[in-house]
């Protein structure tokens, strides 16, 4: 369960503060996918108290919010059960944000994906596998997979040995280019360890 | 602008959360709700003068008893305070499950000295499980008690919702015009968000 409690002491009215607070989510805590269990109770609460006396602009109220945001869904990803690896999963180059966000989103809850880079292992293989079993838009003759910048898999074929890939830090970016239009996302998640599954045997919510 | 980063790490005696804006104080007490006497209520209240708010939540179609009282007093886009507790979601508890999250915004409203339509309730732990609402009551008059505008008040709050969080999780941010936003977070596992 994620609880958030965002407070504010600008000016805002509780309109302007349900529309940032919408904008800064849909970019931030929706972009954050652990394990795939939305729960019962994932709530953020946004409140104003006005104290400053200063009002302004909606949208620098919203980008100050939005890196906020930003800021607890990072310490989120790197305290989440059991993970010793941050994985970003960025997508780019599909038809739509809603295509990008949803390979992102199923990549990042893929356990064979996530428990290969538990191991280290860069396999492109699970990726591509993930990506197209999506539902979304994909061209495997136009697909393009990197990981921590090394790209390992371009238009239909391997393009360089896994080994030549460095997965010993904590940070892991992986970057899916479909190569078929302008829209992009990014999620966050964290590989699939032993820790993770002896704290969700130990911990029954 | 100032960056916010985990309190543990920078006690510099600023507010680094939630108490960073100017008109919130917080709390965070050990009510008894988690077994082991380890923080687990807090408090977050909004001394005005505006009491603006907005929410977001959950999209999952069972939804627990304090996200359905949330969502209907931020029809009004007001709230005075926020009670969250760990230990416990009550979720999928029943009506006597939401009658606890009316009984605990009733008692932070009397506390507070304002209406139960203004106070939001937070719940995560265990689904399936009745909180216990005397020692939850009772922790929230020691959580009123210890309000302050403090770093150490906001990092208890942050500190009094974890579950199976290792620390407590906090940003803020200072606009150049003197302005600024903070806030506070848990979640470890079940975490993936879709909110609206």
């Amino acid at each position: 369960t994620m609880l958030a409690v965002v407070t504010t002491d600008a000016v805002v009215d509780g309109e302007g503060l349900q529309r940032s607070l919408l904008e800064a989510s849909r970019g931030t805590f929706e972009r954050l996918d652990v394990d795939g269990g939305t729960s019962t109770n994932d709530t953020v609460l946004l409140l104003s108290s006005g104290a400053s006396g200063l009002t302004p602009a909606e949208e620098e109220f919203t980008e100050l919010l939005t890196e906020v945001c930003a800021d607890l869904v990072r310490q989120l990803q790197h305290d989440a059960e059991g993970a010793t690896k941050a994985i970003d999963i960025t997508v780019r180059g599909a038809v739509s944000e809603s295509d990008a966000v949803g390979i992102a989103r199923l990549t990042a809850e893929d356990n064979l994906v996530c428990t290969a880079l538990f191991g280290s292992d860069p396999n492109w293989g699970r990726i591509v596998m993930a990506v197209g079993r999506s539902g979304a838009t994909v061209d495997a003759s136009s697909l393009e997979v990197t990981v921590n910048g090394v790209t390992l898999y371009s238009r239909g074929a391997p393009v360089a040995e896994r080994d030549t890939v460095d997965l010993s830090g904590r940070d892991v970016e992986i970057l899916v280019d479909l190569h078929l239009g302008e829209h992009s996302a990014t999620v966050l998640t964290t590989d699939l360890s032993h820790g993770y599954v002896e704290e969700n045997s130990a911990y029954s919510s | 602008q100032t960056t916010g980063t985990v309190a543990q790490e920078t006690s510099t005696g600023t507010p680094n959360g939630v108490t960073r804006p100017r008109g919130f104080r917080a709390s965070g007490v050990a009510a008894g709700i988690k077994a082991g006497g380890s923080l687990d209520l807090a408090l977050v209240v909004n001394d005005g003068p505006r009491r603006e708010a907005a929410g977001v939540f959950t999209t999952n179609q069972v939804k627990a008893a304090p996200v359905l009282w949330s969502e209907q007093v931020l029809r009004e886009r007001r709230l005075r305070a926020v009670v969250l507790n760990s230990g416990g979601a009550n979720a999928c508890t029943g009506p006597e499950g939401f009658q606890d999250t009316h009984t605990t915004a009733e008692r932070a409203a009397e506390l507070l000295d304002t209406g139960a339509i203004e106070i939001g309730v937070c719940s995560t732990g265990l689904i399936g499980q009745r909180l216990p609402m005397r020692a939850l009551l009772d922790g929230l008059g020691a959580a009123v008690d210890g309000l302050a505008d403090t770093e150490r008040a906001g990092t208890d709050a942050a500190t009094a919702v974890l579950t199976t969080d290792t620390r407590p999780k906090q940003a803020c941010r200072t606009h150049p015009d003197g302005w600024s936003v903070g806030g506070m977070v848990k979640g470890a596992g079940m975490l993936a968000p879709n909110l609206a």
